[in-house]
């Protein structure tokens, strides 16, 4: 996290604000319930209480404007800049302008007044960008559904104006993960049209052979239906879809969307009932079949004909010899498959039928 | 919305001039008259600092992960300083 120079703040715990003027995007009532709701984010974790004015002058006046807007700072039409605030301070300090151009909304199918609105009202209270993707405070946007504060942005507020006195829980996000932990695992692993995607915690991690780093993003700012915790992944080539499982449910996506008819339950593969969630799923395109991890079995299952091969499961560590006897993410090129377990990779040869190298986990993101 | 998809890179002569905007107004890269050497030299230092700052690869250098993050919507107030 950051603050302002000079670790700005306001003085008094009592906050007032006003809202000045209206988007026509949403209803009066879903603007203010926005509003409302982010200032309420940042007065869970501090001493802070905010109270509203319905005219004269506040600490923090919230418009909406376009282009240049009396400030000196113009806004660029839609996209790009989204909205910017003051840090706090008299006069224009704390003051919170969002741009008209921008389509606003209360979903993910625009710019989400609340997220962003919290945003800009973390740095009307002292809170400058952080460099943690996984923060509030970020400066990009992204949507994500639950509670937005991470804990870098609950440490950063708190360094200003100490904690909530009331003891009130929060439970903020963690942390965007690191790649370059030794002890970092996955959660699961798949290809995406020539790309690799990786997945941990409420992440996932994008490598192109084209580009040096990997890209972390937070899964709901991409695919907004798939839940927060992915357990395993894969990707049909032939079908063009990527096969995410979490829980006792399977989602089907076609780039961006949702495929109709999911979620579906993984015991329509003809997992049986006793199986709870999977540990990892790889595609071997040259055979046409889907492997399926769970604890120490796999089963195999015919993407042809839709069914389970006969004769399985079976033991993984019997099969994949040089093998773990659980795997976390797994991953098939070229006649190589990449097993996962742990902070260990294992680089496993299906014509040697065997291990042919050992290396750390986060090895593929370049560390 | 669902796509973070910016518009499509142009030229060098464009993504420059895109670069400097967005390092003018997010890292405060100075405006005005200075020598050509002096204008490359702050580029670059203020490149890598966004660079840094969006743990991109360091090398201050306008290569297509840097101006990706250029294009992507975001909040008003700069990165870095006042």
């Amino acid at each position: 996290y950051n603050h302002f120079p000079r670790h700005l703040k306001w003085k008094n715990n009592i906050v007032t604000f006003r809202i000045v003027n209206y988007t026509p995007d949403l209803r009066k009532s879903d603007v203010d319930r926005a509003i409302r709701t982010a200032l309420n984010v940042w007065s869970d974790a501090t001493p802070l209480r905010f109270k509203k004015l319905y005219y004269g002058t506040a600490d923090i006046m919230i418009s909406f404007g376009r282009k240049e807007h009396g400030d000196h700072n113009p806004f660029d039409g839609p996209n790009g800049l989204l909205a910017h605030a003051y840090p706090p301070g008299q006069g224009i300090g704390g003051d919170t302008h969002f741009d008209e151009d921008e389509h606003w909304s209360k979903d993910s199918s625009a710019y989400n007044l609340f997220i962003v609105a919290a945003h800009e009202l973390g740095h009307a209270l002292g809170m400058s960008h952080s460099t943690d993707s996984g923060a509030l405070m970020y400066p990009i946007y992204s949507y994500a559904t639950g509670y937005p504060l991470a804990e870098d942005d609950v440490k950063g507020i708190q360094a200003l104006y100490g904690p909530n006195p009331d003891h009130k829980k929060i439970k903020p996000k963690p942390d965007a993960p690191q790649k370059c932990d030794p002890t970092l695992s996955f959660d699961a692993a798949t290809e995406l049209r020539g790309e690799t995607i990786i997945f941990k915690d409420k992440f996932y991690w994008r490598l192109h052979p084209q580009m040096h780093e990997p890209e972390l993003t937070l899964i709901k700012s991409t695919w907004p239906s798939i839940p927060n915790k992915v357990d395993a992944a894969y990707e049909n080539p032939e079908k063009d879809q990527v096969i995410i499982f979490s829980g006792i449910r399977m989602w089907a996506l076609n780039g961006y969307n949702l495929v109709e008819g999911y979620p579906k339950y993984i015991h329509k593969l003809g997992l049986p009932k006793s199986v709870r969630k999977l540990d990892a799923a790889v595609h071997i395109k040259d055979k046409g079949k889907t492997l399926l991890f769970h604890e120490e079995e796999y089963w195999s299952y015919d993407e042809a004909s839709g069914t389970m091969d006969s004769g399985y499961p079976r033991s993984i560590e019997n099969d994949f010899p040089g093998m773990d006897d659980e795997v976390d993410a797994a991953v098939y090129h070229y006649g190589f498959l990449y097993f996962f377990h742990d902070h260990t990779q294992y680089e496993y040869s299906y014509t040697s039928r065997k291990v042919i190298r050992v290396l750390r986990t986060n090895f593929i993101l370049g560390c | 919305h669902s796509s973070l998809a910016g518009p499509l890179l142009g030229t060098e002569k464009d993504n420059r001039l895109l670069a400097e905007k967005y390092l003018r107004r997010f890292y405060g890269l100075p405006v005005g008259l200075q020598s050509q050497k002096r204008t490359a030299a702050d580029f670059k230092s203020k490149l890598q600092e966004m660079q840094r700052f969006f743990k991109l690869e360091v090398t201050g250098n306008l290569d297509d992960n840097t101006l990706d993050v250029m294009t992507q919507a975001r909040c008003g107030v700069p990165d870095m300083g006042e």
